[in-house]
């Protein structure tokens, strides 16, 4: 969606480490 | 500064927040495989126990062979940790030149070197510690071991 604003680079980090905390061991990215 | 030296620079102030024994602040003070096996020891003590520990080499100087050594040994347990605790093989990963790290404090190398250790923390027991932990570090560096985990686990082969 071009109306969206781009995710910042906080939150972008947050969602990948906040995913990773999810993640089951050994599960690909 | 290439990529390559912002990956090792970058790998190093996260590590550098490690509280081990041996000196680890700069690059070549971890180019004898000490302080990297002490900090795999802290992060998963089972599998890089006291036993593992004992075979790698303090006060080796500048003899480059036992630098060599010890880093073989560090490279070797950390593959055998993503194989026999993540249960995936690193296909295509290219593996670091462990004597142009022991030589020359070769960056490009270390880095590729600590970039495994990332793989162990994302999926050890204590993997919440550390993954906070590296949220309170310098968005700069988050980025660089966020595209650090990423590339990794792209070579993650189950």
């Amino acid at each position: 969606d071009p109306n969206k604003p781009a995710q910042s680079n906080e939150r972008v980090l947050a969602n990948f480490f906040n995913s990773l905390l999810n993640k089951k061991p050994g599960s690909p990215a | 500064m290439d990529e390559h030296e912002i990956l090792c620079d970058s790998l190093m102030t996260w590590l550098s927040n490690f509280d081990v024994p041996a000196p680890h602040q700069y690059p070549h003070e971890v180019t004898d495989g000490v302080a990297i096996a002490q900090i795999l020891g802290q992060i998963d003590g089972e599998f890089f126990d006291t036993a593992w520990l004992s075979r790698i080499k303090e006060d080796v100087g500048d003899n480059f062979r036992l630098k060599t050594n010890n880093l073989k040994k560090v490279l070797n347990h950390m593959i055998d940790y993503f194989r026999e605790v993540t249960g995936n093989e690193l296909v295509g990963f290219q593996l670091p030149d462990l004597m142009a790290i022991s030589e020359q404090t070769d960056k490009q190398q270390l880095g590729r070197l600590l970039q495994l250790i990332l793989g162990v923390v994302v999926n050890c027991s204590k993997k919440q510690h550390y993954i906070e932990e590296i949220m309170q570090l310098d968005e700069d560096v988050q980025h660089v071991v966020m595209t650090a985990i990423q590339e990794l686990m792209q070579h993650y082969v189950p």
